[in-house]
């Protein structure tokens, strides 16, 4: 099974529509596929037509009962090769409630051994916030996402999350490999185009060379609850994550 | 001095460029500003030209230490009407640290009566997750703004900001007033639209009449580290924030 998280400090980047977007893909290549919404604000959850208030089982279960199995708390949603662990706000209380324990980052790393054989991808949609939700999605995953807006808002807190990274990659093994995905590039506008080459210039290591433009079909597809792809395949955001998907499984390879 | 809390839960919708365009048109209207950027993200900071990594003094030191003053921890910026108390990362451990101290909701409150009468408004940005920060900034503000993209996954969020208000003003004499800010919105989108009509029907009594129209001179602002306002006194988004603002002021008056 390979593990990814999808994640970014800063609100908006498009880590939901990443993460959907690329199960939404892989489906269609018949791949079974795990979400993980480790969101308080759960919108995986929500964009796949559950509703987070009411959700009785779910991520916050596996954190929350030390004796928890992952297999009973996972949902099945609307396509077939799409399952999900739902989020839910109760997620935003764990900071408080885990305090010191031990091994509190290391919850989903254990759990989702279950899982191994069941499933041939495993997505992590993470919060806009460092904390132990996303040090708990770092230490489960083997490749990170990280979906940036082509903006200046967006690049500042690049640098911060990749000092982040370097303090994580200190406790593993093997160092995280992390990817940059520009997202939402509108190449009418300045800002944009000036972003982009300042992306280039400072994160040539780690950035994908291409990018996700700006497409307004996302906002359709978020509304019908669907991934793009099952809705337009030939959408150009589409045709941008399948060209990012087809990326990360050669790099993989070399890896 | 008038307090603004600017909040919500779901992330990239607008909230630290409703604060710094709000802040630019009063600036400019000769008041006297002041923000506070309670994001560990600190976009805000960012935007206004500090590096949160580096900053000494701000938010963060208001909750640590117990005698702290609010006056030496407030940074100028380039503009004459508007200071600055920064956001730092270190605001994300605030939660774990705090516990379960006394009073931990009210720190802001306290503190910000020392500048009563040094600004006319304070503004405060808030984080994307509901929490320790985003209860502080209730706490202490007397009109909140809950800035929402007009499409289906923000508004879905929606709803639970609504339920969380409604818990917050069970502990407060008065009911807090909060005013629900259509955002980004493109008229040339169906789910834009479509979005703004689901708004309009099922959040009538707090939704403002009018929209925050798309407008990519924002990314140019904020590259530019200036309010939109200083820029480009006449860009769309200017006109529709300035149109905001005497809202506000004529709903204060009656209400
Ligand atoms: N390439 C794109 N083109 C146009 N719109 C996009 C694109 N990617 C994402 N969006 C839209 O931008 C908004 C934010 O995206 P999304 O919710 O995926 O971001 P996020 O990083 O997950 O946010 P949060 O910080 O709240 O978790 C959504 O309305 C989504 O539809
Ligand atoms: N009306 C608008 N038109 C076009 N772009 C906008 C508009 N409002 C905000 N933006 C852009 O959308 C992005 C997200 O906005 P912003 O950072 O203000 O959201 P936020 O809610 O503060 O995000 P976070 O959850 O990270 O705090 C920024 O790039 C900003 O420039
Ligand atoms: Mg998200
Ligand atoms: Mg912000």
């Amino acid at each position: 099974m390979i593990v990814w998280a999808i994640a970014n400090q800063k609100g908006g980047v498009g880590k939901t529509t990443t993460t959907i977007s690329l199960a939404g893909i892989l489906a269609q290549q018949e791949k079974r596929v795990l979400l993980v919404d480790l969101d308080p604000h759960a919108s995986l959850t929500a964009y796949l037509g559950y509703q987070p208030d009411e959700v009785e089982s779910g991520c916050y279960s596996l954190f929350i009962d030390k004796k928890a199995h992952i297999k009973p708390l996972i949902n099945k949603t609307a396509f077939d090769q799409i399952d999900i662990l739902c989020g839910s706000p109760a997620l935003a209380t764990l900071e408080r409630q885990m305090g010191t324990r031990p091994g509190k980052g290391l919850v989903l790393q254990q759990t989702i051994k279950e899982v191994e054989s069941d499933y041939d991808y495993l997505l992590i949609d993470c919060p806009p916030i460092l904390g132990l939700l996303m040090v708990n999605a770092l230490a489960a995953c083997n490749l990170l996402l990280i979906p940036v807006q082509t903006e200046f808002l967006a690049i500042k807190g690049l640098e911060r999350m990749e000092r982040t990274l370097t303090m994580i990659n200190q406790s593993r093994k093997k160092s995280l490999p992390y990817i940059i995905v520009p997202t939402m590039f509108d190449r009418r506008t300045r800002a944009s185009v000036k972003a982009l080459r300042v992306l280039r210039d400072n994160f040539t290591e780690h950035l994908w060379k291409k990018v996700i433009p700006i497409d307004t079909l996302f906002r359709e597809a978020s509304q019908a609850g669907k991934p793009l792809s099952f809705m337009t395949p030939e959408a150009k955001g589409v045709i941008a994550f399948r060209a990012l998907l087809n990326s990360i499984t050669v790099q993989s390879r070399v890896l």
